[in-house]
């Protein structure tokens, strides 16, 4: 089918966090999810791969200026979600590649991640959706990012302003 | 602001694939996802999340009658992509809350989180997208977690056809 890649969206001022090896059981997720939603913290990407050992790690991503919000809302609940490591990281920014009709994301997120690794830029995150495949990288390499994604989708990239 | 769950999707015999501890360097995103888009593996979600000790774990969806396909397509790579262990999961279900206009997936995530944990359904996998938030779960809770998702966010169920 035609993929028919319409823009790249990128937020610089992107943060993560991770709560590191958390248990792998029913309702760990909503005392996580549950804080962070009574305190209001505007949480954008949420992160979780599959458990090893009983445990595994829980990532949410958010703008920068929020993190005081949310490690406020954890604050005290460690013992409730059980974490072992929080891990707090403001350095980077989400690119997104938006596709409308993407049947398979793998053409589609080959080509992005074959044009970051030609940059040798690191992918630290990796979520999908229908119409988008979402990164978190270091944010010294958006600019440098953004471009060579426009290059490899051949668009038009709006001059900087 | 206005939170509006507009329906509950669900994909019924879906499957994972994780590809254990690869390298957590430029390239290897690529490296995974090159032969899958060569092969025209129908991939869904691929999420990773943060890595340790330079490693990480990649994990992607796709329907399960994909999956004699995406072996195929990354069999003879496991010197290229340096995987320690691939893990093939073909009991899983994909279900998602869908929402116009969430500020914040937090509100969303936790209710949702609350109702699958009621049901004492363990969550395996999270992503989420602008409009999404979505889980991967065993696919014998399916029926269960759909209905008690119905029920958290208000919403009439279809009948059963
Ligand atoms: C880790 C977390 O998602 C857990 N599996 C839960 O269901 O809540
Ligand atoms: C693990 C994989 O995403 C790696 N970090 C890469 O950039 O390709």
């Amino acid at each position: 089918e035609q993929n028919v890649v319409s823009g790249i969206a990128y937020s610089r001022d992107e943060a993560k966090v991770t709560l590191v090896k958390v248990p792998d059981r029913p309702g760990i997720a909503a005392s996580i999810f549950g804080p962070l939603a009574r305190s209001g913290v505007n949480v954008d990407m949420i992160v979780q791969n599959i458990g090893a050992d009983g445990m595994t790690d829980m990532t949410f991503s958010l703008g920068k200026d929020e993190i005081a919000k949310a490690t406020a809302a954890l604050e005290g609940e460690k013992a409730a979600i059980g974490w072992t490591d929080i891990v707090i990281d403001d350095t980077v920014a989400k690119v997104s590649v938006v596709g409308i009709g993407m049947r398979s994301h793998a053409g589609v997120a080959s080509k992005m991640f074959n044009a970051l690794a030609a940059d040798g830029v690191n992918i630290k995150v990796i979520t999908t959706s229908e119409i988008k495949v979402s990164v978190l990288i270091d944010r010294r390499y958006l600019e440098l990012a953004v471009r060579s994604l426009h290059a490899a989708f051949g668009l038009e990239q709006e001059p900087a302003a």
